[in-house]
């Protein structure tokens, strides 16, 4: 804990169904430089788990800073991270704030 | 005339 920001949070993702389920915009050199989380579809494993909100940024997918990652190399790293068979959840660090 | 950098906006995808 004494790692992570004060307004970070995380949140480890059980992959209970077969899509994560969100949508994100941004990334480096964009007006959004961190992913944000736009949209959870229901029924997907982001939904069910009942803890991610739309508006969060992603600072964090499984310990990999997505800091200065342009969008397509976060969104690529998300899906890696979800598509893996090594972990059956994904942790992610969120903040509410820019 | 207008000297603030705009960066563009983000396309958005579905993971």
């Amino acid at each position: 804990p004494g790692l992570l920001e004060p307004t970070s949070t995380l949140v480890r993702v059980p992959k209970s169904a077969s899509t994560l389920g969100i949508a994100i915009e941004g990334g480096a050199n964009t007006r959004q430089p961190l992913p944000r989380i736009v949209t959870i579809q229901r029924g997907g494993s982001a939904h069910n788990c009942g803890q991610l909100k739309v508006g969060q940024v992603i600072l964090e997918v499984n310990g990999i800073s997505l800091r200065a990652r342009e969008h397509q190399e976060a969104a690529r790293l998300i899906a890696e991270a979800f598509k893996t068979k090594e972990k059956d959840y994904i942790d992610f660090l969120l903040t509410e704030f820019n | 005339r207008e000297k603030r950098l705009t960066l563009p906006p983000s396309e958005i995808t579905l993971l």
